[in-house]
């Protein structure tokens, strides 16, 4: 059996902060092993 | 060796009969050639098919990317009655097993597919069936969940098959290098997924949609009216769509979990073959994932909106969903398959939906 997710996130660049950005990222690679419960990607602010 | 050792020496002829009994003594030997050749013959293939899988490991190993290659093995199976196979498949696993007999059943299952049983929520003799055991809970605490509010984690358990951003208008998913599918195909042509390239994803979501949309995309409401998730006018952040595929062997757990907090607004079932999904059979067939059948869950979470398909196999047909049991897949249908529209019910009490936290079980694949 197989699982698609398809989803949005977060992409490029605040518009009203400067410098502040967003985005977000894959943690995994093709290949990798993965659990329930494991971050499959991230995004930050600052 | 036991079998040359054991093979009857020809006895020389006796009599006018002679010739009747040579033939008669040749007869014998054809039964035992024949199971030999057979199983020379599947030792062969079975050798050649790891040595196949091996050649393809160490090629991703290196780097090198499988192609998509069209096979005329994989074009006989549309002829075989899979879906009647998966679900003699299911009731087989259903027939309960011995109590004595539970644990080695289960031990054997676990060597042959690499199952962690000191995993499983139960003691072994405590699952009647194989199909019970298969869909095992698991001790509480065996899967932590990042607690961290800006990720999003793995429904599953299983192994990474692609991953990657979705761009434009007929965004592509792809199957394999060389072969790609509609992401519309795969979530129904009434998806509610944004279309428009990155960069206008949220303008439209929040601003470009016409009241007559709006009153039938309910769900876009229950998005604005949460500001402490997704507020539109504070910062603004331009959304982007992803993908992400994940395949499950049969030793891994098999329950599905939710990806994030997530207001689940409407669900689809497609009837569908049920093809095998390993990996060999995504570089072999086309259009595997929708093809086969599957359920699709669609809603928002506090970035936007998240759609998640369970592709069903031939050893694992029926997907069950604790959110909605009394949800049927795999029933013998006699209309063909992928001529009618997906069956579709929408979860709209009061406007949430079913409402799901970042780690909660949603459902399950199960045997047959």
């Amino acid at each position: 059996s197989t699982v698609v997710l398809v989803f949005q996130a977060p992409i490029s660049k605040l518009l009203h902060e400067g410098d502040s950005s967003q985005e977000f990222n894959f943690n995994v690679k093709c290949g990798d092993r993965i659990k329930v419960g494991e971050a499959l990607g991230r995004w930050h602010s600052s | 060796t036991s079998f040359i050792k054991n093979f009857p020496k020809p006895q020389p002829p006796s009599s006018v009969n002679g010739a009747n009994g040579n033939s008669k003594g040749d007869s014998s030997y054809l039964l035992p050639g024949a199971t030999v050749a057979t199983i020379l013959m599947l030792g062969a293939l079975h050798a050649r098919r790891m040595y196949d899988d091996k050649k393809i490991e160490k090629r991703q190993e290196k780097g090198i990317e499988v192609e998509f290659q069209p096979d005329v093995k994989a074009s006989f199976m549309s002829f075989l009655p899979l879906r009647s196979i998966s679900r003699c498949w299911g009731q087989l696993t259903s027939m309960e097993i011995p109590a004595w007999l539970r644990p080695h059943v289960y031990k054997a299952w676990a060597r042959a597919f690499h199952s962690n049983l000191e995993e499983a929520a139960l003691p072994l003799d405590k699952y009647t069936s194989l199909r019970e055991f298969f869909v095992r809970a698991l001790k509480e605490g065996s899967r932590p969940i990042d607690t961290d509010p800006q990720c999003l984690v793995s429904p599953v358990d299983g192994k990474i098959l692609r991953f990657g951003e979705l761009k434009g208008a007929g965004a592509m998913i792809e199957q394999v290098k060389g072969f790609s599918y509609p992401v519309f195909s795969l979530l129904g042509a009434s998806s509610l997924l944004p279309t428009t390239a990155h960069g206008n994803v949220q303008e439209e979501t929040s601003e470009s949609i016409k009241p007559t949309e709006k009153s039938k995309k309910s769900w876009w409401r229950v998005s604005l009216a949460s500001p402490k998730v997704w507020d539109p006018t504070s910062s603004c952040p331009k959304k982007g769509l992803f993908y992400c595929v994940i395949y499950l062997k049969p030793g891994d757990y098999n329950r599905i979990h939710s990806p994030a907090d997530w207001n689940i607004l409407v669900r689809r079932h497609f009837s569908g073959h049920l093809y095998p999904v390993n990996e060999r059979a995504t570089r072999t067939i086309r259009n595997l994932y929708i093809e086969n059948e599957r359920v699709v869950l669609e809603g928002v979470w506090q970035e936007g909106f998240m759609a998640l398909a369970a592709v069903g196999a031939t050893n694992i047909g029926s997907i069950e969903l604790f959110i909605e049991p009394e949800l049927q897949t795999n029933k013998p249908i006699k209309k063909s398959l992928n001529s009618e529209p997906p069956e579709e019910r929408v979860y709209d009490c009061e406007g949430v939906g079913k409402v799901l936290k970042k780690g909660d079980e949603l459902g399950a694949f199960n045997m047959g």
